[in-house]
């Protein structure tokens, strides 16, 4: 089964 | 004080229409060098980012930074209101409450004016570092959005698969399977219609169709999608405009 990821982990607040 | 003019109201309308469905609020950031905007859906997966040059406009001016807060389905029924062939110039002194929209047509002396109240969005920007693909394609629009309505009808994830001379959309849902496989193609008559692939490695990704589908309505934007993957990164969709650009980023599937 596929799970979905976030952009969370590849990208960083400013 | 910003005054910005489209030579064409239906520009700015398709670059709205390109990204309204999955983003609501949206601060537009404008500067001297052009307008951009940066949003994220509500579930993280998608960032839509935009990018206007000064170029794209046929005149445009900007003494001050401005940020302008809005919600993009407010700002969709302001567009409906213009004709396409009109001129539309979007006009915000430097501490707007307000944007004011302004379509003109030249032709027959008809000027619409408009006023949207602005938002105070609280929304983080994110950086994009320049990121490592490992393949690089560029097609027609139409054809990808075809692609992925079509296998969308079967599944919620649709896999791409790119090895040196292929590119493999896979769909496999209940009621059945589907794929496309496309291959590289230099159309000299009509070079839009070209597929272009640059791969370095192969990628084998899944993305969720949703998504994709959002990602496919920019398509009215330009004939051509580019596309870049990569096995750790989100996927890159971008619409090139004569200036600027308006760019998905896409965080995959990934087996759990």
């Amino acid at each position: 089964k596929f799970k979905q990821t976030s952009l969370n982990r590849f990208f960083t607040k400013t | 004080m910003l005054e910005a003019k489209f030579a064409e109201a239906s520009l700015f309308k398709r670059i709205i229409d390109g990204f309204k469905d999955c983003v609501s609020l949206v601060n537009f950031q404008c500067k001297e060098d052009g307008i951009i905007a940066q949003a994220v859906d509500d579930s993280r997966v998608l960032l839509v980012s935009l990018e206007i040059g000064v170029e794209a406009f046929q005149e445009y001016r900007c003494d001050h930074p401005v940020t302008l807060g809005m919600d993009l389905g407010s700002l969709s029924k302001i567009l409906r209101c213009g004709n396409n062939s009109d001129t539309l110039t979007l006009i915000a002194d430097d501490k707007p409450d307000s944007i004011l929209l302004l379509f003109e047509d030249t032709q027959r002396e008809r000027i619409a004016e408009y006023s949207l109240k602005l938002m105070d969005i609280d929304a983080d920007f994110l950086k994009i570092e320049d990121l490592q693909y490992d393949t690089t394609l560029m097609m027609p629009s139409t054809e990808f959005s075809k692609v992925v309505k079509d296998l969308s009808q079967l599944t919620d994830s649709i896999n791409i698969m790119v090895t040196k001379e292929t590119i493999k959309f896979v769909a496999e849902g209940e009621i059945g399977t589907g794929s496309v496989i496309l291959k590289p193609v230099m159309d000299m008559e009509k070079p839009a219609e070209s597929i272009k692939l640059e791969m370095d490695q192969p990628v084998d990704l899944t993305f969720g169709a949703k998504y994709l589908l959002d990602i496919v309505k920019g398509s009215a934007l330009s004939d051509r999608i580019g596309i870049r993957l990569s096995s750790e990164a989100p996927a890159l969709f971008q619409f090139d405009l004569s200036s600027g650009f308006l760019q998905f980023f896409l965080a995959p599937k990934f087996n759990d």
